[in-house]
């Protein structure tokens, strides 16, 4: 028996809403110590990895493990809904064929309860091992996502270069170029509003925009981003819960 | 030109 109970509708709906996008089908398992997602999209170029802790939730029990297999465009539909401030639980048995979802309104005596029919999803997980990054990132993820926005409506790609003491993105397309430079630097008063950065080498990578955009749609979750960047591996970006994370891994694209 | 490159040319699948 899964019983997921979220305090508030609004987190599951941007978790959600963070990448369903990039990906439709998706299987969710669920554990005694929380829940866990991966998927990876169509063009094999950019993968999805969910961990919502049970910190995250209100209450949070599941007897025996559990696989949803979930389209995210129906979830969304019935996400829909119930309101933001709703209390959200998941409820689905051990062998589900269904997963309900129950708002109930935390101020007058409303419940909305929603069933939702479940996948049988065939989906490969790759492993994903502890990779040694050159770079490691953090900055507020709407400044992220407004540079990701901006430069990406010059080109298809979008380099980001870093070396010791600075960060630069860059596009250059058909109607002209664009760059952003930034340099670290701590806010005493708004640490949230600090970017840090930890070089063990400088990193010149080149990433598809249209991965980008799907990617800064987790801005939503946390109100820093986490980039890890390797010459020789896909990059992650991280939007940390409360409890747990959404990460995003991202190929690169290399000059042949 | 760059070449996009994909997941599995660096995380195996299981």
């Amino acid at each position: 028996m899964l019983e997921a109970k979220f305090e508030e509708a609004s987190l599951f709906k941007r978790i959600i809403d963070g990448f369903k996008d990039c990906v439709q089908l998706v299987n969710f398992q669920c554990k005694e110590d929380g829940i866990i997602a991966q998927a990876v999209d169509d063009s094999r170029v950019l993968l999805v990895s969910l961990e919502i802790g049970i910190e995250a939730f209100q209450n949070y029990r599941c007897d025996h493990p559990v696989t949803l297999g979930i389209d995210l465009t129906s979830l969304s539909k019935i996400l829909r809904c119930g309101n933001n401030t709703d209390n959200l639980t998941l409820i689905a048995d051990d062998t589900p064929d269904s997963v309900l979802l129950l708002f109930e309104d935390t101020k007058k005596d409303r419940i909305a309860e929603y069933s939702l029919k479940l996948m049988d999803i065939d989906a490969e997980f790759l492993k994903i091992e502890d990779l040694a990054y050159d770079c490691t990132l953090k900055m507020p993820s709407p400044e992220f996502s407004k540079i990701v926005r901006d430069l990406s409506q010059l080109s298809d790609s979008i380099n980001i270069m870093i070396t010791k003491e600075t960060i630069k993105f860059v596009a250059d397309g058909d109607i002209g170029s664009g760059s952003v430079i930034l340099k670290p630097f701590v806010n005493m008063d708004k640490p949230q509003e600090s970017i840090n950065l930890n070089m063990d080498q400088p990193v010149d990578l080149t990433f598809g925009s249209k991965y980008l955009l799907d990617i800064v749609k987790g801005s939503a979750l946390s109100d820093n981003v986490g980039v890890r960047l390797s010459s020789e591996a896909p990059a992650l970006f991280q939007f940390d819960l409360k409890s747990g994370y959404l990460q995003f891994f991202l190929a690169p694209k290399f000059n042949d | 030109q760059a070449r996009q490159m994909k997941l599995n040319e660096f995380f195996p699948s299981t």
